[in-house]
């Protein structure tokens, strides 16, 4: 529910500061956060660059934030030890865009009991309701899954919960923090009036039967055809997995009747990119042959060119059969341009073909790496579980791998190890700054809807183990060994992570577990940038940016920028103050500005006065004097005359 | 994998923001909500 007041009320873009004192993995998180905002909403988020009013988010004690814009300048919003999680972040935000907790709402008593005499004492005044004068729900229902929701547990003095949900299925439903609720989207995009997002480009799940306005193309052999079941595979759609019956499309491509070499385009309606990277997602059946193929191409429209150019983007080769797959394609698109899904009929026999399902488009950053579990829920019913994924590499060439463990009858934990790679004799060890980010992923069809749930963690190349070794040094040093399936031997690295990544009860929960299957979409990247009072030995591009400021302080808060290549303190402002200077040494406001102002009018006035005192004086003398000296003369005329 | 080839950063407890706050000693206003100077 919202503060009441349009003077509340943040412009669309959010200045921003990344204050120093930040954790690096906190300032990655943040703006992760920021990513979520930017794909759900019309709020975006900027570096400051002087405007009067910006959020400061610094490492405070605790995490908090003020409730609205309360036009201070510089606003301050905590992101303290423990806070960084992404929803946690989303939350805050959520507070400074101008939302107070979910269970203060003026009706919420209809929804939930607050049981007074569990709560510790004087505790109480957290329980406050705020009445609709105050408050605006603004016409939206309650929410249990709102990420502004207390959960159960909140000020408790013992251990039964101080909420009590009416509906009791949501008592464990209470208190997620894993990303904002569609109900949590409808109220911010309503409350500032947004129709659109910045990074959400399109979506599909070929309900309708206008294919979301995708075309077959006419140079090809073959078209795409939109069915809800194929004899030989798949059995049902990917959006519905055959739960609604005369519903649940997809688009196939059916290589049996077809000789090799023919091919079909799908192509996507036009689209039109701001950020110039985007993340296409799509699931990929196969029920043909092995051989076939799908090639994902752009068609980039640019001044002179009719019909676009047609870029290969991947080729997608050897679908495994029988089995629904993720797929990411990063794209890089500056001009208008189209998607284009190209099915090719490959050598050898086939009984079905190709299957797309769940188009997402965003202009976001795709995954890294996919980790995709199938048969789950045997996994998660067996006793003592525990699963390593297969390794992978990271863009700067570490080998990690992720550990999800499965051993609690509640939480599920997740553990990012680093191991032993081809690379290793290359690498810089301790392994400085690389930010892993690890995210179950809901597999709901629409990315707008999705509740991600993510951890990250963050490589300290200076934090010690127990026994004094570098936590993060190089795992055949550090680490243990162990074997992989294939019987290549290998060193693994401490564990780094959390063993409350996700409640059983919630991995169950919404689109988790789909087609008995699970995601979780990895991200390793180096965040060294983000580490602005350190010169990390790296040639990023914004190196030179830290070195130019590396020797400029700016006082009174004021932050260090580039421009031109020069190093340059913007300075703090509120409504009525600023400082100002080279390094915002000296204060200025408007009182002082209306004293000058009047200072400077009396003292042209009285300056103006004396000139215009003087004047008249001396002329007056002047005329005086020439007045006696013609009465002189008349006298002696006269004196003659007698 | 035994406990002593991993860390965890949570200690084993999921813990909110305002479990967060009230382990610093922290009263802020329903929990982490920081108030204006004047009260409001």
């Amino acid at each position: 529910n919202s503060i009441i007041g349009d003077h509340k009320r943040w412009p669309h873009t959010i200045p921003y500061v990344l204050e120093d004192s930040l954790e690096m993995n906190a300032k990655g998180v943040i703006l992760n956060a920021f990513e979520r905002y930017r794909l759900k909403t019309c709020i975006d988020f900027k570096p400051w660059s002087g405007e009067a009013n910006y959020i400061s988010v610094f490492k405070g004690s605790g995490c908090w934030s003020s409730v609205g814009n309360i036009h201070a300048g510089k606003q301050e919003l905590s992101i303290g030890t423990n806070c960084d999680r992404i929803a946690t972040v989303q939350h805050e935000f959520l507070h400074a865009l101008g939302f107070w907790h979910e269970q203060s709402r003026a009706d919420r008593d209809d929804y939930v009991i607050i049981v007074w005499d569990r709560i510790q004492p004087g505790k109480e005044h957290n329980f406050n309701i705020y009445n609709d004068s105050v408050s605006d729900s603004l016409n939206v229902p309650y929410d249990y899954t709102s990420v502004m929701h207390y959960s159960k547990t909140a000020f408790q003095n013992g251990t039964e919960s101080t909420i009590v949900t009416r509906i009791s299925e949501f008592e464990d439903v209470i208190g997620q923090r894993m990303d904002f609720s569609d109900y949590d989207l409808l109220k911010l995009n309503q409350l500032y009036n947004c129709t659109s997002s910045l990074s959400f480009m399109d979506s599909c799940d070929f309900e309708l039967e206008n294919i979301c306005g995708m075309i077959q193309s006419s140079g090809d052999s073959a078209d795409w055809q939109r069915v809800s079941q194929v004899l030989s595979g798949p059995e049902s759609d990917h959006s519905k997995m055959g739960q609604c019956k005369d519903s649940g499309f997809f688009m196939h491509f059916n290589t049996s009747i077809l000789n090799e070499g023919a091919t079909a385009m799908l192509e996507s309606r036009l689209l039109y990119p701001k950020r110039g990277f985007q993340c296409l997602e799509f699931y990929l059946y196969n029920s043909g042959s092995g051989n076939d193929q799908l090639n994902i191409y752009t068609r980039e429209y640019t001044t002179g060119q009719q019909g676009g150019v047609l870029t290969l983007q991947r080729q997608i080769k050897e679908v495994p059969i029988g089995s629904w797959q993720l797929h990411y394609v990063t794209l890089q698109v500056t001009k208008k341009f189209r998607v284009v899904f190209e099915g090719l009929r490959g050598p050898g026999t086939s009984s079905g073909g190709l299957s797309i399902d769940d188009i997402n488009l965003s202009e976001t950053r795709c995954p890294h790496h996919i980790w995709h579990i199938q048969n789950f829920t045997q996994i998660l019913g067996g006793q003592d579980t525990s699963v390593y994924s297969p390794p992978f590499y990271s863009s700067k060439g570490y080998a990690f791998q992720i550990y999800m463990d499965l051993r609690s009858s509640t939480n599920v934990g997740i553990y990012f190890h680093l191991i032993s790679g081809a690379n290793d004799d290359q690498l810089q060890w301790p392994c400085p700054w690389q930010q892993a980010t690890m995210t179950l992923l809901d597999q709901n069809p629409d990315i707008r809807q999705r509740m991600f749930n993510q951890r990250s963690i963050t490589t300290d190349p200076t934090m010690t183990s127990d026994n004094g070794s570098y936590f993060w040094d190089r795992p055949s040093k550090v680490g243990v060994t162990d074997v992989f399936p294939n019987g290549t031997q290998f060193s693994r690295g401490i564990g780094y992570g959390t063993t409350v990544f996700i409640t059983r009860e919630r991995l169950k929960s919404r689109e988790f577990i789909k087609g008995d299957d699970i995601y979780i979409l990895l991200t390793v990247e180096d965040i060294s940038h983000l580490n602005s009072t350190s010169a990390v030995p790296d040639p990023v591009p914004t190196l030179a940016v830290h070195n130019a400021c590396s020797e400029v302080v700016c006082q009174n808060g004021g932050i260090c920028v580039v421009q031109d290549g020069r190093a340059e303190c913007k300075c703090p402002a509120g409504e009525d103050w600023w400082y100002m200077g080279k390094r915002c040494e000296k204060r200025g406001s408007t009182r002082d500005t209306v004293i000058i102002a009047v200072s400077s009018t009396v003292t042209v006035f009285a300056v103006m006065l004396i000139i215009t005192l003087v004047s008249v004086y001396c002329t007056r003398r002047k005329y005086r004097k020439k007045a006696r000296a013609n009465t002189a003369a008349m006298t002696l005329e006269n004196q003659h005359a007698f | 994998a035994p406990e002593k080839f991993v860390k965890d950063i949570d200690g084993g407890i999921d813990q909110d923001i305002f479990d967060i706050n009230q382990g610093l000693g922290l009263d802020l206003f329903e929990g982490d909500i920081k108030l204006e100077a004047n009260g409001k």
